[in-house]
């Protein structure tokens, strides 16, 4: 579903650079739940931006489905993060003025695209947020938040749910649901999905874990036991 | 240090009415490490908000030390959290404008204070940001950045640190050392932490761990084990 061929990620320059990415290869099979861990500032966020189109790579290539990411023009790429692309961010990203509800459904409402509702409303059922959805992000919780921002990225069942961190404000109930939640729609609708985590527990959930230090991919393991 | 006294938080009316908090009695000793659980949504950040002094209570009172907050103007207020309080704040809340450095010594720059220079130094080379101090906040990987608002908190010694969830990005190993070095800073330098965290091997850390359930007390535990 998803690849990064090469890719190399630098900030700055000369002796002060820092290498994010460095010549990563990684790819992301359609259909499976994998999980990404490593140390923090090991690069895990910056491969999920640039996995996802919202932040360019210095060298290599990126590809979504068929789609190489150079190849696209701004236009091109905004409509592709909007109708096929889902992301959990780890500072959530919700918009303030628009309540839990609204923000949920935002991808779509901006896609034109009329919401599943049965399944937006099981989406949030699953999460815990039934009684929260006419509150606007100041008015709930960090991971009332956090439940919005997962709930956004799944409730218009893109082709693939990029997720940085998303129980990392969870108590281990709420979290498990969630996680037990994503682990059905992978094997029951064939949602693919990418998931940061420092928790193995969480990584558990996936089918095969990717691990990360100091930019590189340095380890992978299939059917992980917490 | 700190204490609620038949404190109950209300947010809306009538039906609608939220009560984050009910009818809380909770104190937090001078020179322990007391940590707060439970559920999402439970009232934790509310809690630590209003023991702050960054939230009013709807009824009851919050003493820290021996002022009643309550007596206090808002002046007054203001200097009681620059001078006697750290807090570290589930959303960071750093300066987006100001370096890691900057962001961790403001407290102090704010109150006119010389910085302890080698105590700083200490605090930001046990959490592991020596070669990220000159950097700004969108610079920074997630777990970094919760470990300037956690560095900053500490700088200061503050009488009191509150830390909402400080470990909740970071990787097992880098988590565990910002606890560690918590745990010391109670026993060598009496420092009185409370701490939020819905992870039962971050609460171990704890002389005493208290339960919230729906905006109430519901059990505590000391010497916590995972
Ligand atoms: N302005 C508000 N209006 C209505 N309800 C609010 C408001 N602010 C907070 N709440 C509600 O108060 C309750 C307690 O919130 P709080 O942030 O204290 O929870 P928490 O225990 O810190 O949760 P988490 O573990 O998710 O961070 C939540 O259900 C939240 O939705
Ligand atoms: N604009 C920038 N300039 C310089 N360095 C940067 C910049 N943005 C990110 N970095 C660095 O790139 C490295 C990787 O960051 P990234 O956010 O990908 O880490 P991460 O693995 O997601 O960490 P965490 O677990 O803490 O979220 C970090 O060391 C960070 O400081
Ligand atoms: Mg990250
Ligand atoms: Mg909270």
């Amino acid at each position: 579903a998803a690849a990064a061929v090469g890719v190399s990620k630098i900030y700055g320059h000369g002796d002060t650079a820092v290498h994010a990415l460095d010549e990563i290869d990684a790819s992301f099979q359609s259909g499976r739940f994998t999980a990404i861990m490593g140390p923090s500032g090991s690069g895990k966020s910056t491969l999920m931006h640039c996995l996802a189109g919202l932040d360019t790579v210095s060298h290599g290539s990126i590809l979504v489905g068929d789609t190489d990411l150079s190849t696209l023009s701004e236009r091109e790429l905004t409509l592709l993060r909007r109708d096929r692309i889902g992301f959990v961010f780890q500072s959530f990203n919700l918009v303030p003025t628009l309540t839990a509800m609204e923000n949920i459904t935002l991808p779509m409402d901006l896609a034109g695209r009329t919401p599943d509702q049965a399944w937006v409303d099981e989406v949030i059922n699953t999460v815990g947020l039934d009684d929260r959805t006419s509150h606007r992000p100041n008015e709930l919780s960090g991971g009332q938040q956090q439940r919005v921002a997962v709930s956004r990225a799944l409730a218009s069942q893109p082709e693939i749910v990029f997720a940085d961190e998303p129980t990392g404000n969870l108590d281990s109930t709420t979290g498990a649901e969630i996680l037990e939640f994503m682990r059905r729609a992978v094997r029951e609708m064939d949602q693919t999905i990418v998931m940061v985590t420092h928790d193995p527990n969480a990584a558990s959930y996936a089918d095969r874990v990717v691990f990360l230090n100091d930019g590189k991919i340095v380890d992978e393991m299939f059917e992980p036991t917490p």
